[in-house]
């Protein structure tokens, strides 16, 4: 079955929120 | 590797070659990791999710890579 839109647009926002989280751990272990 | 203990790894490979964009669901990982529990899935998925390695999609049962595509 398709994706709503709205679906896809959240998933795309938890998409970029775990990027950030994934930056910010390499940051913390440099 | 990478940090991660060998159920992580195990969880981490099978979502990366999730093609769906709805994600890989909980249930799939379980009957597909046989030599894992479910309460070892979703501490392996929780920690996973916590370091940014995948996200949840349509809901909380489902989960894509951040490194597919």
């Amino acid at each position: 079955a398709g994706l709503t839109e709205d679906q896809k647009r959240q998933i795309e926002e938890n998409r970029l929120k775990a990027l950030a989280r994934r930056a910010e751990r390499l940051a913390s272990q440099r | 590797m990478n940090g991660l203990t060998s159920q992580q790894s195990q969880v981490l490979n099978l979502i990366r070659n999730c093609r769906e964009q709805e994600g890989m669901s909980i249930d799939y990982m379980r009957r597909t990791l046989k030599n894992m529990t479910i309460v070892a899935i979703k501490q392996a998925v929780e920690f996973l999710s916590n370091e940014g390695h995948i996200y949840s999609t349509v809901d909380e049962d489902h989960f894509r890579s951040t490194d597919a595509e």
